[in-house]
């Protein structure tokens, strides 16, 4: 599996649709402090299921949505679209999904009421076929792949229980 | 799955003592099940001395240490248990340039398992990079993204923005 | 003491506002006491807005706005009361250059107030320095301190290492 | 009010005497990681006064003392002594210390059963005294005037009621 693609809209700083194509290797983001870099991060974390407001930065799940600027109005909903290649036969027949190709789209979009919708190839399933999709692969939920600006060392500084979740997550 | 759990464990265990020793040049290191007894509930301790060092607590390591010690812990699950892809936001950001210089082929030897995504405002992590992308602000407020077309060695030229659909 | 506190926290919020908007070269920031019925037990709510943008809460800054409003409330406090002396422990790390000119900048003003100790990996901030110490572990474990003469301007030369009595 | 000189002995990982002058203006400290920059401003945290080992970045008071290395012993006591010049002469008398000159050294002292020694000018004082010495100048314990590593947005993300307590400090 790998990721081919990742399109943000209405999500954070994000008004305007944006792509962003990823290669295998090396990808570095940059830009100065503020513009939305780690947003990326965010919202590649949100499509594929999370749930904490509070693993976002918000307060509530709402406090994705794009908020406005002192140009740009409030938009009512973020949509979020992550592409992944490669993905495993299994997989795709676990989640339900078509077997033509080995390439699948996972969408999230939320609303002002905070409640969201996920699509897979635009179909709309529920959160529990996103779940089985990845089931396995490393890209759950509680998974150590993203790794939140100054987090770190949180793996280090929890308490031993919680330790355990990233451990069970790699059996 | 008691099985399960204590292989992947002990894999784990394995990997980290040989990470932390090639990243630190010595020293050793260590994870263990607070209660053996219960393996499907037990917390799990860590132990890390780096070399030369006689040290009572991971607490009392530098900020520099810590980050490296987790980096050592993180690639140790990749080994067992690779994810396709991962995310580092500003990992580096403690770090001094011997132990970027590190992070840095450490990052290489797992390039062949998983994409790397890394958020950074290092020069050195920079230039490692195969795709870069720059994250930009000209209206307050409104994020947009330029993909700067990159020769490992450096030489940079602003491609046209990532296309805005 | 409430009229202390009423005052003091007065004159903070005053403060704040005017130093982030000057930091931040625009937007605005404010202090507020979550419970105005009860001043001497209230917590203190802050708000911050980066130029052109509209935040939900603070917690939603990014990581370098959030050092930088946090440095405008420390220098805040300071004006109205300043310690004698300020221990900042890699404060710089998560800026970019032109927010390390900005803290710069700001530093620089309240010279007259307090001594300033940085401890820092960054090399502009370095080039600010009056003194400059360098902390070397030749032999493992052990910390010594080594004293640069140091010009302004930069050109430092190693001097004998710091008297170890 | 100012800092002339500090010295460690015995003090996490500086077995050896060592002292430190402090000029006005700004002093940096530079060095690889894990040498001991943050381990000096612990010292300047600890000789005021700090009670917390947690602040220490320890589990007990006696983490603080030089636990040896592959060819070192551990030692049995910490010792840090402050010198601080310029102090206000209300402040020297509150303290009951000898009036003929401004400057004041500071030292504390902890051996392995964790109990801690004060002194001012090597006499032999309570922490009482120290906090006394120090009251209203700004250099309290709860101040704002140590920031520790990656502690600078604890100001931003506690909750309110315990920001209250370094407006406190100022008042
Ligand atoms: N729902 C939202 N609507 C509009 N803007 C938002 C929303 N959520 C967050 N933001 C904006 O995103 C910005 C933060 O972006 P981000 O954290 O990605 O910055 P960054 O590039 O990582 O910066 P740094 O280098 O400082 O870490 C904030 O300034 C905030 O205004
Ligand atoms: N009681 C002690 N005895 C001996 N060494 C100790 C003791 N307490 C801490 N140390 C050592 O001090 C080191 C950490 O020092 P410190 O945190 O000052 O590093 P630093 O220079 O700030 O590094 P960084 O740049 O990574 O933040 C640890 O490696 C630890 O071994
Ligand atoms: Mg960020
Ligand atoms: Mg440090």
């Amino acid at each position: 599996m790998h990721l081919k693609n990742l399109t943000a809209y209405g999500f954070k700083s994000f008004p305007d649709k944006t792509a962003l194509n990823f290669l295998p290797g090396i990808t570095a983001i940059v830009g100065p402090n503020g513009c939305g870099k780690s947003n990326v991060a965010d919202a590649i974390r949100w499509v594929l299921g999370e749930q904490s407001a509070k693993a976002l930065r918000g307060g509530e799940m709402a406090d994705v949505i794009f908020n406005g600027t002192d140009r740009r109005p409030p938009m009512g909903l973020a949509e979020v679209s992550l592409t992944i290649g490669g993905v495993d036969e299994n997989c795709l027949r676990a989640a339900g999904v078509d077997l033509t190709f080995d390439e699948v789209t996972v969408t999230r979009r939320v609303c002002r009421d905070g409640s969201s919708e996920y699509f897979i190839n635009k179909t709309p399933c529920r959160l529990k076929d996103i779940q089985q999709l990845f089931m396995g692969t490393g890209m759950g939920r509680a998974s150590y792949s993203i790794m939140a600006q100054g987090n770190i060392t949180q793996l280090l500084s929890s308490k031993p229980e919680d330790r355990r979740l990233v451990f069970e997550e790699a059996a | 799955t008691k099985e399960l759990f204590t292989t992947t464990f002990q894999q784990i265990r394995e990997n980290f003592r040989s990470l932390f020793a090639e990243i630190f040049g010595g020293g050793s290191a260590d994870l263990y099940l607070v209660d053996e007894g219960d393996v499907l509930e037990s917390g799990i301790e860590i132990v890390a001395r780096p070399p030369g060092k006689q040290l009572r607590s991971i607490s009392l390591l530098s900020g520099g240490e810590q980050t490296m010690t987790a980096v050592a812990l993180l690639f140790a699950i990749y080994q067992v248990k690779p994810s396709p892809f991962c995310v580092l936001d500003e990992l580096d950001a403690p770090l001094d340039e011997s132990n970027i210089n590190r992070f840095i082929r450490i990052l290489q030897r797992f390039l062949a398992h998983s994409q790397f995504i890394v958020i950074t405002h290092n020069k050195r992590t920079i230039a490692m990079a195969d795709v870069l992308y720059g994250v930009t602000m000209q209206e307050q407020g409104v994020s947009k993204i330029v993909s700067v077309k990159f020769h490992k060695t450096g030489d940079a030229t602003a491609d046209q923005p990532a296309r805005p659909l």
